[in-house]
């Protein structure tokens, strides 16, 4: 069966979205096949990957509330090996929609149960900024958790009431559920408040934490509006760069668990 | 009574808590009263002011779900006329809590009637990155939106939106819902991607639109590791004369309507 993880953190504007696209772009660099699912109702994901909200006829939201099939919910993007579901802004109810269903928090991860590893080799999942119905689907379809932190103060505050959640939905109703990775984005090092939070994350969760730090980098808030990954639209930038690191190390990561 | 400014935006990482604690800074200096309401269950404001989750034995919780009062809720901050209701994590189970109560969207709304001038000027409500039931509280409450937006790509996909959800506030529970204005935020003159967010706010919303700009300034971001407002933490910082600017701004809007 394919990867699938989840990228979360209730923190807003950490860096999920950016996180989201450029990693599956650099894992079909190296020959992965990918699939991203957009749960965000602003759709950033779907927008930073070419997908306009007038092409989201089938989105996750019929995913979740329609019983559409992934396959039939499935979008090309310019990038080959790189499929995606789009999100819409109707998704925004799925939340309340969904508290009345009886299965609530499994409706993701029935959706994925045909899929095979013939269809993906990871599936990655762009979360909203909330610890709400969407995430928790998110959080008990994915077999990891991976965890942008911002290198800012307020980051941190965050960061424990994610992982209790973290461990509720491992007891509750993912049991296998374990954390990817911890990883430094909009890293400054030139900055204090950078440098300090690293330390903190690194003396607090240890190993969790990602080797690679993004950066950041002007080049990688510019990408979206051209439609693409900073890996295309600047393929020799220190966002592409960081990035494409990243992605060696969760295979890395993987090829040793 | 008071006038109520809801900072909103389900944009996530834009600067809503920011410019909620630096705004109530910079009119409490122009002799206003202020109260601050933390409608986010990360905290952010509360610990930014110097709440720590451990003195947070009454708050925005208790006002919506336990029928607090808010001169029961309310805490001094280590500002002179800066009162502040703290938010706690189990705000994030009110959402679907609330949602389960008749008159869930007008809860704030009829905690706050029975207050008047001489309690406080203004109350600021930072809201989450989210249109849930917690926001929609807000604005029901509210007489006027503030919408910090992000100078960044992304900030302008979500707009839409969000005025949609005001329009529907407006038309089914609170008619005077004005827009306050759109305040442009980390914004880097040098940065076309500033530039270009800048023309396209100013070419679809015209006046709306702050014409102070809250600039990218690092001791921002270093003020709440302090519990300290910018205006505080360092009073000749650009971020402290941005904010100072922007109070001048609104008083004067305020006066002219
Ligand atoms: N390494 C980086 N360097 C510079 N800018 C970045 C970097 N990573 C992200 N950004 C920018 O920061 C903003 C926030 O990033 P992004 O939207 O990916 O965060 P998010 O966590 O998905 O936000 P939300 O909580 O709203 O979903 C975006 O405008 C993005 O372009
Ligand atoms: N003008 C600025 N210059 C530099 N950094 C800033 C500025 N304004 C905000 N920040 C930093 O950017 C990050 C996001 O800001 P903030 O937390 O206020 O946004 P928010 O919209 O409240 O986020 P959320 O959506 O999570 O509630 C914080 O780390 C903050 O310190
Ligand atoms: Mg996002
Ligand atoms: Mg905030």
């Amino acid at each position: 069966a394919p990867r699938i993880i989840a990228i979360t953190n209730q923190k807003g504007g950490v860096g999920k979205t950016t996180t989201a696209i450029n990693l599956a772009a650099a894992l079909v660099e190296r020959e992965c096949k990918v699939l991203l699912v957009d749960m965000d109702p602003q759709g950033n994901a779907s927008t930073g990957l070419g997908i306009m909200s007038d092409q989201r006829d089938r989105s996750t939201y019929d995913v979740l509330m329609n019983d559409m099939s992934v396959a039939d919910a499935v979008h090309q993007t310019d990038l080959d090996g790189l499929s995606l579901i789009p999100a819409t802004t109707d998704l925004s109810s799925a939340d309340i929609d969904l508290a009345k269903a009886v299965d609530r928090s499994q409706k993701l991860r029935k959706a994925f149960s045909p899929l095979s590893q013939k269809d993906w080799d990871y599936i990655l999942i762009d979360c909203p900024p909330s610890l709400n119905l969407l995430t928790v689907n998110a959080m008990v379809a994915a077999n990891s958790v991976l965890i942008p932190l911002q290198s800012e103060f307020f980051a941190l505050e965050g960061l424990s009431q994610l992982m209790l959640s973290i461990r509720e939905v491992r007891q509750t109703a993912n049991p296998d559920l374990r954390i990817e990775g911890v990883l430094l984005t909009m890293f400054d090092k030139r900055n204090n408040l950078s440098q300090q939070v690293e330390e903190d994350a690194r003396d607090n969760l240890g190993e969790i934490v990602f080797q690679t730090r993004i950066p950041r980098n002007i080049r990688v808030s510019e990408s979206p509006s051209y439609s693409m990954p900073v890996l295309t639209y600047d393929t020799a930038s220190q966002g592409a760069v960081a990035y494409r690191a990243l992605a060696k190390e969760l295979l890395n990561r993987a090829e040793a668990v």
